[in-house]
């Protein structure tokens, strides 16, 4: 399909079969076609998905499909920013960040890590803004829930039979942490973590000894020592 | 194109290996 063909898909609401189908090809089309193809679609698609993604989010019963219709849905986010102009799309829209932050979801541990894995890239690339403006989308779509805001990230960092999963939380813990450019700021979000369960789990994570885990456990209390040198 | 694209693989992978880190403190 053409990238116009994939908007014309989009925007005529096709049944929940059909768009799992449809994204998986559109993934594919993302991940293979020159960037002038992500900038064609980009236009209007980037907002036809994000309506998408919305509408299944707001769904109160969520059918198998509806969920790996979001999964796929988030993996041609991810595939859509694999280029400056893609990303720089996604980093200018406040409304892409708060999906992505209610996609947070440990119920759904698969999508969960590539949701974060996301947001901590956009963590980090993004200007000193970005920080504020991803923390401000993970309060609002935690207030959805009545929960912490951090709840749902140490909840998947509990999720032992999902280590990937695990190993994408640190990393997005890691990234949100380093952020701050003041020291009080750092400490603070570090030790909201610690309080909301992360102090209890990190020594079950260090008896893991998984490399990749552990390169993370690593960032972590390094600039933990860090900053406690500092202050 | 081909610079333009692979930006979320590359910044994926600095923060697997821990690299995206040490460059910030720096």
């Amino acid at each position: 399909l053409s990238s116009q063909e994939y908007v014309h898909e989009l925007r005529s609401g096709i049944s929940e079969e059909k768009l799992l189908n449809c994204l998986e090809s559109l993934r594919v089309s993302l991940t293979s076609n020159p960037v002038s193809w992500v900038n064609n679609f980009g236009h209007e698609g980037l907002g036809l998905l994000l309506d998408v993604l919305e509408k299944l989010l707001d769904k109160r019963q969520q059918e198998s499909i509806d969920k790996k219709n979001q999964h796929k849905l988030i993996q041609c986010l991810k595939a859509f920013m694999n280029n400056k102009y893609g990303l720089q799309r996604i980093l200018g829209d406040e409304r892409s960040l708060l999906l992505l932050a209610r996609a947070i979801d440990p119920k759904q541990p698969n999508m969960m890590t590539e949701t974060v894995k996301i947001l901590s890239a956009i963590c980090i690339v993004g200007e000193e803004n970005m920080l504020d403006k991803i923390l401000g989308a993970i309060t609002i779509a935690a207030e959805r829930n009545n929960g912490e805001r951090f709840a749902n990230i140490v909840e998947g960092l509990e999720n032992h039979e999902a280590l990937q999963l695990q190993v994408a939380c640190m990393q997005f813990i890691n990234a949100l942490v380093t952020s701050p450019e003041e020291l009080d700021f750092r400490v603070h979000l570090r030790n909201e973590f610690l309080r909301c369960g992360l102090k209890k789990i990190l020594p079950d994570l260090k008896e893991k000894e998984n490399e990749e885990l552990d390169i993370q456990l690593k960032v972590f209390d390094e600039n933990k020592e860090e900053d406690l040198i500092e202050l | 194109e081909g610079d333009e694209t692979g930006v979320m693989d590359n910044l994926l992978e600095a923060l697997q290996s821990g690299e995206a880190f040490r460059d910030r403190r720096k």
